[in-house]
């Protein structure tokens, strides 16, 4: 399963963070592990995105795509130095 | 960079840039492969302290302590390898520095052409002497590094631009680029938009799979997408053959010359066992036929410093690097490990030629320097992408072009400037091409264009520079593309080649808002969910009942996506006054085969910041699908000239 784990960029909506949580991160944390027992959150984005990044396996990437407040889950891409 | 300040005109923008601390206060963030702090460029003597606003941190590592590398000048660096090492496991230590370090060259290189601080007296290897400095020397730095080893990626990416714009960047710089995909999935993009919004300037270079069309990176259109030109400089080393004949090639060799009477040459393809012996690839050269000779060695597949190395660890004197259809003439000199030279396909075809028709060919390289002044220049470099985007083809791209031929920065200390492992040379300074060294030239002219004026947006800002760029020499026709040796078009170099001391002044701009940009989003039938991926709007939905069209976007360029059949296309536009009053009058060089009319045909503006609207109607009869044809539409007061390039296109 870690082998298929790629890294997706989760885009949260800021705004619907239930009551419940006292800090974005934490709704992130939460977020991440309702779809996986063991996945981290690389990087928390705050400022040109809301969301985080995180390894997933495809099926966790798809389950994180129907969580509330989630607007969308992007494979990252690869860049190269022109 | 010890040329194309004066290239650039900057040498004559003195007097309109304020040496307030407006042009000081500019941070331009550089995410690329971190920085070797410790080279000149990046001294601080007659910098101000480091602006209050500033946020950003020295971020500390092994190698890398932040009393000894940042001050006011480079007043950040952090790293980001949580993605990279996610992706490609830990870090190796004994080859890359877990730190904002530079271990590859390409990112001092780029930082110190964004706005370097002057150093006088210096050269590479005794080519290119002169005072380096960056194009904007006041503004400061903050290094992002996001590229390693094994490549970018974009959760790296992302984190850094998120922490660049809250620490304070005015100006983002990437040299760096992906495959094409739509905005909302292009990490860079994402970035961009909410950068964009906050009010920084962002600009990416355009890529380096050209001359092909449509092979853009970064197209994004609140991103300023740069392309690459030569500039009036060369580095003949030039190839003399025994019967009598001579070509001109480039070289930045250094070192022993070759003896003065000429070596016995050979083709690479006829001194190997290997089919593709010919691109002289690791191990496949016969020491036995290459012992003391010139080799002539095809481009293309390996590095091509790298062939020089092969060929010099067969035995062979020297080598001539032959450009095939792929390059055409294009010709990029490096810092071979040999004596060496590189020469376009014509003359390449040429020695060949010889080669094939001599029983006993021989030959010897002159090596001849540095060259200023070389005409025509700029012309648009072979390797810079082109347009038209194919992603929203509506929208010209690349924006512009600037100097990315030969461009002399800072280097690392890690690596050779070749970059080669066999290379152990260490240079303060090296020599390079790409749309990676363009970017930086302009990422330095905006840091110069916010300084001069604060007030002005990010679109704003991109449109004085495009407006005022030029698409041809002086009296002399269209700037060339070195991939034809005709005249480039704007799918080449876009609004055409920058012009800072114009740019400084440029009349009357073409403003854009985010508000602009989101119903552009709309009229590209984004959904709510993608728009919000983009912006962080999670409530912001396209009005149902409004016609967007991109067309509307305030764009300061021109692209027409025709339908086969006869058609007519309208666009508006809003110009805004950033100068002083007057009238305004339109002209227009409309192609064959395409109306252009424009409503009204002059525009008064009687006050700074007011805005006026104009509309441009292109009718088209039926062409073939594939066509394109060019031209410009104009506004000019007398003193000012506000250009946009037209392409047009039938699909």
């Amino acid at each position: 399963a870690a082998a298929k784990k790629r890294t997706y960029i989760v885009h949260m909506a800021k705004s619907q963070m239930p009551p419940a949580f006292a800090e974005h991160r934490h709704w992130y944390d939460a977020s991440l592990r309702s779809v996986s027992d063991t996945a981290e959150i690389l990087y928390a984005y705050d400022t040109v995105a809301h969301g985080f990044s995180a390894r997933l396996t495809p099926a966790e990437a798809r389950a994180m795509e129907r969580r509330p407040g989630v607007l969308g889950v992007m494979a990252e891409a690869r860049y190269e130095l022109h | 960079t010890t040329r194309t300040p004066e290239f650039l005109g900057l040498d004559r923008t003195e007097g309109f840039i304020p040496q307030s601390n407006t042009t000081s206060d500019v941070v331009v963030g550089v995410l690329d492969t971190g920085v070797w702090p410790e080279r000149k460029s990046y001294d601080d003597a007659g910098l101000g302290p480091v602006p209050a606003s500033w946020k950003g941190a020295c971020e500390e590592g092994k190698d890398f302590k932040a009393a000894n590398a940042c001050n006011r000048k480079l007043v950040g660096a952090r790293f980001f390898s949580q993605g990279y090492e996610a992706r490609m496991g830990p870090i190796n230590l004994t080859r890359e520095s877990r730190s904002p370090r530079d271990n590859d060259g390409h990112g001092t290189h780029t930082s110190s052409t964004v706005a370097g601080s002057a150093v006088p007296d210096v050269d590479f290897l005794g080519y290119a002497a002169g005072t380096a400095r960056g194009m904007s020397t006041r503004a400061r730095i903050a290094v992002y590094k996001v590229c390693w080893l094994g490549g970018c990626f974009g959760s790296d990416i992302l984190a850094a631009m998120d922490k660049a714009i809250e620490d304070g960047c005015g100006v983002l710089s990437l040299s760096l680029g992906g495959g094409m995909s739509d905005y909302y999935r292009d990490n860079i993009a994402v970035g961009a938009f909410s950068a964009m919004a906050m009010g920084v300037v962002v600009s990416c270079s355009a890529g380096n799979a050209g001359p092909g069309a449509s092979t853009l990176s970064n197209v994004a259109p609140w991103i300023t997408t740069v392309g690459a030109g030569t500039l009036d400089r060369d580095f003949p080393a030039n190839v003399l053959l025994s019967n009598g004949k001579n070509y001109t090639g480039v070289s930045l060799y250094s070192g022993k010359p070759l003896p003065s009477s000429p070596l016995p040459f050979i083709y690479a393809g006829n001194a190997t066992n290997t089919t593709n012996g010919n691109l002289c690839m690791t191990g496949t050269l016969l020491p036995d036929k290459v012992a003391g000779k010139i080799v002539l060695c095809d481009r293309g597949i390996n590095a091509r410093v790298q062939k020089g190395s092969v060929v010099r660890d067969a035995g062979g004197a020297g080598m001539i690097l032959a450009n095939t259809a792929a390059n055409g003439e294009e010709l990029v000199a490096d810092a071979h490990l040999l004596p060496a030279t590189a020469v376009g396909e014509i003359a390449g075809d040429a020695i060949k030629s010889y080669l094939f028709s001599d029983p006993n060919p021989t030959a010897t390289i002159a090596f001849r320097g540095t060259k200023v002044g070389v005409k025509p220049s700029p012309v648009v470099a072979a390797f810079s992408s082109r347009g038209p985007s194919a992603i929203t083809p509506d929208i010209l791209k690349p924006d512009l072009i600037a100097p990315g031929v030969n461009i002399l920065a800072a280097w690392t200390g890690s690596v050779g400037p070749t970059g080669q492992a066999a290379d152990p040379r260490r240079t303060e300074f090296n020599i390079i091409s790409g749309t990676s060294m363009s970017c930086p030239h302009v990422s330095g002219l905006l840091a110069l264009l916010k300084g001069a004026h604060p007030d002005w947006s990010p679109g704003a800002i991109k449109s004085a520079l495009m407006t005022t760029a030029y698409a041809a020499y002086p009296g002399d026709g269209g700037i060339l593309d070195v991939a034809t040796g005709r005249a480039a078009t704007p799918f080449d170099f876009g609004a055409g080649h920058v012009d800072p001391p114009k740019a400084l002044d440029p009349g009357l701009v073409y403003d854009l808002t985010t508000e602009d940009y989101l119903d552009f989003l709309c009229a590209l039938n984004y959904t709510p969910l993608q728009i919000a991926r983009l912006s962080r709007l999670t409530n912001y939905t396209c009005d149902r009942q409004k016609a967007y069209e991109v067309s509307d976007l305030n764009y300061p360029s021109f692209a027409v996506a025709f339908a086969t059949a006869s058609t007519t296309v309208k666009h508006t536009r809003t110009l805004t006054n950033v100068g002083a009053p007057g009238t305004y009058k339109a002209t227009v060089s409309a192609p064959e085969g395409v109306k252009v009319v424009v409503e009204p045909t002059a525009l008064t503006f009687s006050a700074l910041g007011e805005k006026k609207n104009y509309t441009v109607t292109f009718s088209t009869a039926s062409q073939p699908s594939g066509s394109t044809a060019f031209g410009r539409l104009e506004w000019s007061d007398a003193q000012h000239v506000v250009a946009s390039p037209l392409a047009f296109s039938w699909t």
